[in-house]
């Protein structure tokens, strides 16, 4: 704690370990504390109150602006389709996307696209049951993308607006599996023009420098154009956002704040910036 | 890589027949880097760090290494040490009288009931009689995705009906075990945040009432730097016997073992290596050294 607020190589140092211990990653704060430096010569900054405003400043800009779920502007039906890692949050986020979509007068369905995993059809049907909201789903060890397909027709025909696609966890690494998820993609883009509309990546908040890497392999295999960043109730701050908010240029959509229904918010970049030091 | 960055640095300093302070300096920053980059946590990066430059400055550069690989040997060593530890404590500890718990811990989503069953399978081929336990009583269809997987190995699930109590389930669990002579049980415990004091509660009061001989953090490979939070919050309130670092066969680099490993002494017990049932590997501490190290 500095006892006056000058600019001191100490305040450069409590920076990097602060932006270090929530999962900045080195590289962004390598990045962050360089652009901070120039700033600081630039604009004759004097003051470690205001080294840290243009931190926050630099920090929100790494975020971009805050961005709302993209609904269809061509068919009557939105298609999200709901991917990541094992173990993310994906279901709990799709159950809480549900409740909130439904709530807002959306008609939602949902598609039990994870046809692997132990009970993983049933957690999904069993947040249906809780939200009232209709789950479309085939036996264990279905094919997904004939769970998908078979949810996009049930969709079309019920005349619902709104179809979440939930799949199975997997690791970006992960050849045959990565391949399942464009074949899912693909069946989705056939069947709806402009669809999928939304291919939310959920990352769990105490993820380390891993999703990084995570991201990019998704965005490179089939492309995101939002993420979701879960678990935030915990002391994880969710770093590794700036990295693959800028690097990607995909927006952070919403979070998860805890494992009920209603525990989901949308995106505020301000706030996220705000908790990072907090 | 690591490597590929020390000889970088090396180059650009002299060759001599010792290593400098100022030629270990340099390098260690590299490692620090490299520690960071694969999620140690800052303190315990630094304080390895510290360790090895003791044992770097003034060590004669072997005949046929290299100053950078003169280095990296030392950090290698100092890891798979520290990693490794004591003879046997990377083992689980089952004698006495059956039946023996084993409880898992961890936040959630980190691989617990998946892990379990990896467990049993793993138990039972070592000629145990396992009992699954069913003590998430929150996650939808918890029960259910346990209750599968014992189908699917054909090993035991005890579970009770929903509203029960998850100490009590395990409590009872106990007294079905000796009924069916089960020589371990494994118990599948809820996801938990360590800064949610109902939920720590509960596992002190399991902890409290069975006295598990084993009790393992399940922690993904992937958590950044808080996992030593994490990792002290179990430990203080449950006492860990050791961790089982799971979905290794990404690529995390699984720096959050050293961090816990540092912190708490807690050893790893276990690598899990995959979502089948069998993807259940023993730990290697040069294996996860070198990983670590990228
Ligand atoms: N504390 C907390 N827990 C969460 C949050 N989101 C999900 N969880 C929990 O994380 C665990 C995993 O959630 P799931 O929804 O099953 O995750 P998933 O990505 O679908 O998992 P797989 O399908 O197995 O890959 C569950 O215990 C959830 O309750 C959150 O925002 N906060
Ligand atoms: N690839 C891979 N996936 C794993 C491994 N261990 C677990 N998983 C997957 O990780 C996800 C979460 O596993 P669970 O066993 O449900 O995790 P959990 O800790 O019981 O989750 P909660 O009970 O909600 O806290 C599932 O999709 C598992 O198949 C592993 O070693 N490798
Ligand atoms: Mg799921
Ligand atoms: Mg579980």
């Amino acid at each position: 704690v500095q006892e006056t607020d000058t600019i001191t190589d100490s305040l450069w140092d409590e920076l990097e370990e602060s932006l270090l211990g929530a999962d900045v990653g080195p590289s962004t704060t390598l990045w962050l504390i360089e652009r901070l430096r120039q700033r600081v010569s630039d604009e004759n900054l004097q003051t470690g109150s205001q080294v840290q405003y243009a931190l926050r400043e630099e920090l929100s800009t790494l975020l971009g602006k805050s961005s709302s779920l993209r609904f269809s502007k061509q068919s009557p039906l939105t298609v999200i389709l709901v991917i990541g890692v094992n173990g993310s949050g994906k279901t709990t986020t799709i159950a809480k996307m549900a409740y909130r979509l439904s709530q807002e007068g959306h008609q939602v369905m949902l598609a039990a696209g994870d046809t692997f995993r132990a009970a993983a059809i049933d957690q999904l049907q069993e947040w249906g049951n809780r939200i009232q909201v209709p789950v479309i789903s085939q036996k264990p060890n279905s094919d997904p993308g004939a769970v998908v397909f078979d949810a996009l027709q049930a969709a079309q025909s019920r005349g619902s607006d709104v179809l979440i696609v939930d799949t199975a966890g997997r690791l970006h690494t992960k050849f045959n599996l990565m391949e399942e998820l464009k074949k899912i993609n693909k069946i989705i883009q056939k069947f709806v023009p402009d669809g999928p509309h939304e291919l939310l990546m959920v990352i769990d908040a105490t993820t380390g420098q891993n999703a990084l890497l995570q991201a990019r392999k998704f965005a490179e295999d089939i492309g995101l154009t939002g993420v979701v960043i879960t678990k935030l109730d915990s002391t994880a701050k969710g770093g590794f956002a700036f990295a693959v908010a800028d690097d990607l240029g995909v927006p952070i959509k919403f979070i998860g704040t805890g494992e009920k229904v209603e525990n989901l918010m949308p995106f505020e970049p301000q706030n996220f910036v705000a908790a990072l030091f907090a | 890589n690591l490597s590929k960055r020390l000889e970088g640095i090396f180059n650009n300093l002299g060759g001599q027949g010792r290593l400098t302070e100022e030629d270990v300096n340099a390098a260690l920053r590299e490692v620090r880097l490299a520690l960071i980059e694969a999620d140690v946590n800052l303190k315990v990066a630094r304080q390895f760090v510290d360790r090895v430059k003791e044992k770097a400055i003034g060590a004669d550069v072997m005949g046929s290494l290299s100053p950078a690989q003169q280095v990296l040997s030392i950090v290698n060593e100092e890891l798979v040490e520290v990693l490794g530890g004591v003879e046997g404590d990377n083992k689980l500890n089952l004698g006495g009288t059956p039946p023996q718990i084993i409880m898992l811990v961890g936040l959630q989503g980190s691989g617990k009931t998946t892990t379990a069953a990896k467990l049993a399978n793993y138990l039972r081929k070592q000629g145990q009689r396992p009992l699954l336990v069913a003590a998430d009583m929150y996650r939808p269809a918890a029960v259910n995705q346990l209750k599968s997987l014992g189908r699917q190995l054909t090993i035991p699930v005890y579970s009770e009906a929903a509203g029960a109590d998850p100490v009590e389930i395990c409590v009872n669990s106990l007294d079905y075990a000796r009924e069916q002579a089960n020589t371990v049980v494994i118990l599948d415990t809820a996801g938990r945040l360590n800064i949610d004091e109902r939920m720590m509660n509960e596992v002190i009061n399991i902890r409290d009432r069975l006295h598990p001989r084993e009790v393992l953090l399940v922690a993904d490979a992937m958590t950044g730097q808080e996992a030593v939070h994490v990792a002290s919050d179990f430990n203080q309130a449950v006492s860990l016997t050791g961790m089982i670092l799971t979905k290794m066969d990404g690529d995390a680099r699984g720096g959050a073992a050293l961090s816990i490993r540092t912190v708490t002494g807690v050893p790893v017990k276990f690598m899990g290596v995959g979502e089948k049932t069998d993807a259940l590997e023993p730990f290697y501490p040069d294996r996860l050294a070198s990983r670590i190290l990228g």
